[in-house]
């Protein structure tokens, strides 16, 4: 079964 | 002192309608070369990037960089009495705590003025690095919203494949199953209009999943442009980019359904 990603994972913290 | 001025006030007016149900608040940031505007949903699922090119406007003036925190709903209400033809003039203080919207009708017979009330909005920003997408696909925005809106009643989620020949939106329910394609257009079609057409860059076959309901939600900026841009790669966010003419574009985010 899949599970919503989160957008943070793929992006960096400024 | 910021200062800036549109045509079609009703652009703007669009714009917002397309980030308020998704982000409730977020910081306009302007400089020397426009404005910009970047918020994630209270689920942190999609993020919503806003660039608007100075050249898109008559009057753009930005002697200091500032940052204008703005509720979306407070400022829909005061745009809301905004003329469908009106020009809309945007300013700010520097260190100011309101900014001042003005709309004039074309003939200007009429004036209209508000101060909107400014928050201070501590927000994490989010770098978004440059990545080789391996489909992108541009279609009619009207295509894709009723796409999003007609599968949504029939499942919660959308698989999103992309071949050479087409681009594939399946969904899965109670009640069954379903899928629509659309195929690439001819290229050798030189009738109608670009803006009808269906096109696909592949690189490598691609297929992820995503929540119908962000997608839904994505397709408010419908009205902003004819066609919509979605960009796919393996395990990475879906890019979904409504671009418009010269003032900029309206990007949206949408972290994939991953296995568990």
């Amino acid at each position: 079964s899949q599970v919503q990603g989160k957008i943070q994972k793929y992006f960096i913290k400024q | 002192m910021f200062e800036c001025a549109l045509i079609q006030g009703e652009l703007f007016r669009k714009l917002i309608a397309s980030v308020q149900d998704l982000v409730q608040d977020g910081n306009f940031m302007c400089d020397a070369n426009g404005i910009s505007l970047q918020g994630m949903d209270s689920s942190h699922v999609a993020l919503v990037a806003l660039a608007l090119k100075k050249e898109g406007f008559v009057e753009y003036r930005c002697d200091r960089d500032v940052t204008l925190g703005i509720n979306f709903a407070n400022l829909a209400k005061m745009l809301k009495c905004m003329g469908a033809k009106d020009r809309l003039s945007i300013r700010a203080q520097d260190e100011g705590d309101s900014a001042s919207f003005v709309f004039e009708s074309e003939d200007s017979s009429r004036v209209s003025n508000f101060e909107l009330k400014l928050m201070q909005i501590d927000q994490e920003q989010l770098g978004v690095p440059e990545t080789q997408y391996k489909a992108v696909i541009r279609m009619p925005s009207s295509e894709f919203q009723r796409i999003c809106k007609d599968l949504s009643a029939i499942g919660d989620t959308v698989s999103i494949s992309v071949t050479k020949e087409a681009v594939k939106f399946s969904v899965g329910g109670d009640i069954g199953s379903g899928d629509m394609s659309l195929r690439q257009s001819e290229s050798g079609d030189v009738d109608g209009d670009d803006s009808e057409k269906v096109m696909i860059e592949l690189e490598e076959p691609v297929q992820q999943n995503f929540a119908l309901r962000y997608l839904n939600n994505f397709t408010k900026a419908t009205a902003l442009s004819k066609t919509v841009t979605l960009s796919l790669g393996t395990d990475m966010p879906l890019v979904t980019e409504y671009k418009m003419d010269n003032l900029g574009s309206i990007r949206y985010y949408l972290a994939p359904k991953i296995d568990e």
